[in-house]
């Protein structure tokens, strides 16, 4: 629920900071 | 190809990874490297490419991410730079670590505070990726709780202190500074084996 997260923890499921990607290459 | 002292010194250097990890990195690096431009080198089209599978579009983060992997400020991700960032986001990387790396990450103009300002514009960024819509007083309400609790000395910006204390108390904040396929990279690129300079 966005209303209930600090903004941190809305900007840290930005796609962009996902890493994880880069594995999938 | 890598000799094997800049292989050692690499994972000497990172203190969180062995020779072959770093071999196995390797792999990892000339497959992102040659994804469009066949020099061996990262440029930023091939690390977006790399993160959204698409070599264009925007993303607020993107140009920040590559910053921070390009110490040397010319343009393009090199091995040894891709290593640095990397070991920043290994599960047994020291927290501080983890701390500055999202603190420079989050401090979009590089002023050495995060505004409230730029987080306003990160939290709006990934609204709009997720298409999800929030009143502005919402927004406002969500930016107000997050400053009374992170601002402590309440002059509008988180400064590095601040951030280290606000992040302590929430340590699912740095949840996307670790990167678990690190723990067993060997694992993820076993085609590291046919090049290896060691056994470890």
């Amino acid at each position: 629920q966005p209303a209930s997260m600090n903004a941190f923890e809305l900007i840290s499921l930005n796609r962009g900071l996902n890493l994880d990607n880069l594995f999938e290459t | 190809s890598l000799g094997l002292r800049d292989l050692a010194h690499l994972a000497d250097e990172s203190r969180c990874f062995s020779v072959n990890e770093v071999e196995a990195l390797f792999e990892l690096y000339k497959k992102i490297s040659c994804s469009i431009i066949d020099d061996g080198l990262i440029h930023k089209e091939e690390l977006q490419l790399a993160l959204f599978k698409t070599p264009s579009g925007q993303n607020l983060f993107l140009d920040r991410v590559f910053d921070l992997f390009d110490e040397k400020k010319n343009g393009v991700i090199e091995f040894d730079e891709f290593i640095h960032a990397l070991s920043v986001f290994h599960p047994l990387a020291p927290v501080e670590d983890k701390i500055n790396f999202a603190f420079r990450l989050y401090d979009l103009r590089q002023t050495g505070f995060i505004e409230r300002e730029e987080v306003m514009q990160m939290v709006i960024a990934i609204l709009m990726e997720s298409r999800v819509k929030l009143s502005d007083d919402l927004l406002e309400a969500i930016l107000d709780k997050t400053f009374e609790d992170a601002d402590t000395d309440r002059d509008g910006k988180i400064c590095q202190e601040e951030w280290k204390e606000f992040v302590l108390r929430h340590p699912n904040l740095l949840k996307n500074m670790t990167l678990p396929y690190l723990r067993d990279i060997t694992t993820a690129f076993p085609s590291f084996v046919f090049n290896t300079a060691v056994e470890d």
